[in-house]
């Protein structure tokens, strides 16, 4: 069986809100080093990889390898109904059928108990490798969503340009075209404003903003974000 | 704009 607590409900809040639209429904693979998710969009466009290792709760107790077929709209508006605050539990018995969730309101007045059903899910897990890319570009989590915000105005389509001292987003569209230059500024106060330009050589590649803007969906769990590019390779955020 | 590829152009499956 699966036993786990979180100490606000609010991590697991702001991941089912990151994957929600991306992903409809996807196995949790539970094993005794925590919940691990990957799963692809209905296109198989893009790829979400998720985990949240044991140590992150506590208690944490997994007898055995589960996997809990989940449905990401359930499971996003039951998370509604937890107070970001409120103590999780998530437990999931032998063959259990359903997930059931505990939130707990910090001084213990208030508890509320649901159980989602679990479903078969179908899981096309890919292989893959370890890559080397031409150009790592680290800078704040804001930043990257609201780029991707304001290029969505003039394109469905971003062109990243990473070159020596700057990577350039760059937007074409039938109304006219937009581009934000962003350079590295290492000398900064905090880590998460970094941001910093890693190149073995420059590349520019186009990618489709609608996807780009889900995955912006993930900034309020991280301040910095990493975005990996090499030349007829998937694009790693 | 181009389309986006599917995963599977580069990837296998596990």
């Amino acid at each position: 069986m699966l036993e786990a607590r979180l100490p606000s409900a609010v991590t697991l809040k702001k991941i089912i809100d990151a994957v929600k639209e991306l992903v409809q429904d996807a196995n949790f693979d539970c094993n005794d080093s925590g919940i691990a998710l990957q799963a692809m969009d209905s296109s198989h466009v893009a790829l979400v990889a998720l985990l949240m290792r044991a140590e992150g709760f506590d208690p944490y107790r997994c007898d055995r390898n589960i996997a809990l077929g989940i449905n990401f709209a359930t499971l996003a508006k039951v998370m509604k109904c937890a107070g970001n605050d409120d103590n999780l539990t998530i437990k999931a018995g032998e063959d259990a059928d359903v997930l059931s969730l505990m939130f707990e309101s910090t001084n213990s007045d208030r508890i509320s108990e649901f159980d989602i059903k679990l479903m078969d899910v179908d899981a096309d897990h890919l292989g893959i490798p370890e890559t080397d890319y031409s150009a790592t570009i680290k800078m704040p989590s804001a930043e990257f969503q609201r780029i991707c915000r304001d290029l969505s105005v003039m394109s469905e389509t971003v062109t990243i340009e990473a070159v020596k001292d700057a990577v350039k987003f760059i937007a074409s569209g039938d109304t006219g075209s937009g581009s934000i230059t962003v350079k590295p500024n290492q000398a900064v106060d905090k880590k998460d404003m970094e941001v910093t330009v890693t190149l073995q050589e420059p590349v520019k590649l186009a990618f489709s903003l609608k996807y780009l803007n889900h995955f912006a969906k993930a900034s309020t769990l991280a301040g910095s974000v990493t975005l990996s590019l090499s030349d007829d390779v998937p694009l790693m955020i | 704009g181009p389309k986006q590829q599917s995963l599977f152009t580069y990837f296998g499956p596990r």
